[in-house]
């Protein structure tokens, strides 16, 4: 495990606490896109459906081939997705009066019919197992246009808001960094799928990043887009 | 194999 894996691992588990957090403490989640949240929880369910093999190997003491990576691994891939189903139960629960639902209009069919069309035609094998984790890559990298199109349609985001895109945005940026590295390292690795799924989820950061760096240089990580 | 190193990751 490199430098920037670890990071962006670290960096991905931090903007689910910096949300959670922003939630907590200001009892609110206002400018946060409910379906971005769902949209998330969609895609660790779909991804991490491997957890059943590894409990599988667990619970019939056949642990062969559980290495301290599975066990890393296994690990946030339970916090993942305890943390994004928390976040849409928190939205839909004690929080759903301070929900922006009325200006989360983006259509979730225009990014899951998509995704599901592209994840049946190019993906590694056909087999239920691998289509869903390619649906779960090409999805989290779309995933974030109802929250982007909010952040536009509110015009502005606050500090913890920004933090949490940033650090959720971040998080890819890094893999692709963690994906040069290990591409001129590691001499059969290769993984097309997630490296073009990955630049485009970046991309999609690409003007937010810009305001976000302007803001914090400025002293200041609350954003307000140019009207 | 080839498949469980794209599947080492999160």
């Amino acid at each position: 495990m490199n430098i920037f894996r670890i990071s962006a691992d670290l960096l991905h588990l931090a903007s689910f606490f910096i949300l959670i957090f922003k939630m907590k403490a200001t009892k609110s989640c206002k400018g946060i896109s409910f379906k971005t949240q769902l949209m998330y929880t969609l895609v660790f369910t779909c991804r991490y459906l491997d957890l059943f093999h590894v409990l599988g190997m667990m619970i019939t003491f056949n642990f062969a081939h559980i290495t301290g990576l599975t066990l890393y691994n296994t690990f946030m891939k339970i916090l993942f997705l305890a943390a994004s189903y928390y976040i849409v139960y928190l939205m839909r629960t004690e929080l759903k009066s301070t929900s922006d639902d009325a200006r989360d209009t983006f259509v979730l069919w225009h990014i899951l019919a998509p995704c599901a069309v592209l994840a049946l035609i190019f993906n590694a094998q056909f087999t239920i197992l691998e289509i869903l984790w390619t649906f779960s890559i090409y999805l989290e990298a779309v995933a974030v246009m109802p929250q982007l199109m909010l952040l536009i349609e509110t015009g502005e985001a606050d500090s913890l808001s920004s933090h949490y895109m940033f650090a959720v945005g971040g998080y890819r940026a890094l893999y692709l960094v963690n994906w040069v590295y290990r591409y001129a390292t590691e001499p059969y690795y290769s993984n097309w799928i997630a490296w073009i799924a990955g630049f485009v989820q970046t991309a999609l950061f690409g003007d937010f990043f810009y305001y976000y760096f302007v803001k914090i240089m400025s002293g200041d990580a609350a954003l307000k887009l140019p009207t | 194999g080839d498949s469980d190193v794209r599947h080492d990751e999160l």
